[in-house]
């Protein structure tokens, strides 16, 4: 696994999360399941704890986007960059923004929005990308059956490095 | 005279390249285009063939091309 420079992490276990749009490419409830399983593959391993909220301004602001989306990192339309995410700070650190012209899905066909989420919000709590072709944080993307998902222990021991194992476990 | 449409190889050097800037923290040089290709291009490429766990040849070969092709994250591999 690996960190960003200076290890960033977030200063409290206690995070926000906004969905400030969704994707038609699925329903407003699989779009809140997805993000939310997502958060919860991270929370399961550490005493981070996720609370959604619904205007302001969260620490983990959540949009889908085409090309150019405001943060002078434009995506590529279909395929190639599927997502990205800022690591922990102020501002514009630990948001996660998906490129809208992908096709997301809840299931194995297009790009399975839990998987890629669960991997944009390693970044958003401070993992870079590992060289492990198994972890989660590995860069390419590639399908598993999220019924099934279990963070590889490559991604628990680079998360609990940061925040520290799960209290309540 | 007519300018002709890149050919297959160059389109993948241009790909790659592409690839490299975003992913690997190539940067734009003042030196020509031959002298950067004979020098951090083979570097970057070194460093991306390690982090894959390909065979490190330092030259853009159809594995390398292979990975470069497949879906993403957008976050760079290496710090800037």
């Amino acid at each position: 696994y690996s960190t960003f420079p200076n290890n960033p992490k977030w200063p409290t276990n206690k995070l926000t999360y906004r969905i400030e749009n969704y994707t038609p490419d699925m329903s407003v409830s699989e779009v809140d399941s997805a993000l939310q399983k997502a958060l919860q593959v991270w929370a399961q391993v550490t005493p981070l704890r996720f609370t959604r909220i619904y205007s302001g301004t969260a620490d983990i602001m959540i949009s889908f986007g085409a090309k150019a989306h405001g943060d002078y990192y434009p995506f590529d339309g279909p395929g190639g960059t599927l997502a990205h995410a800022f690591a922990p700070s102020v501002g514009i650190g630990g948001d996660a923004h998906f490129d809208e012209d992908e096709t997301f899905t809840s299931g194995s066909n297009g790009y399975n929005l839990f998987l890629v989420a669960a991997h944009e919000f390693g970044h958003a709590l401070g993992l870079s990308h590992s060289d492990d072709p198994g972890a989660l944080m590995f860069p390419i993307y590639s399908y598993t059956d999220p019924n099934s998902f279990s963070l590889p222990r490559d991604d628990v021991r680079g998360i609990q490095s940061l925040y520290g194992s799960n209290p309540d476990v | 005279v007519p300018i002709l449409p890149p050919n297959g190889r160059e389109q993948d050097e241009e790909m790659a390249e592409t690839y490299l800037k975003r992913f690997y923290n190539l940067t734009e040089e003042t030196e020509p285009t031959f002298r950067r290709s004979f020098g951090q291009m083979n570097m970057k490429l070194s460093e991306m063939q390690k982090f894959f766990g390909l065979k490190v040849t330092g030259t853009l070969d159809a594995d390398t091309l292979e990975v470069m092709k497949k879906p993403r994250c957008g976050v760079p591999d290496v710090a800037k």
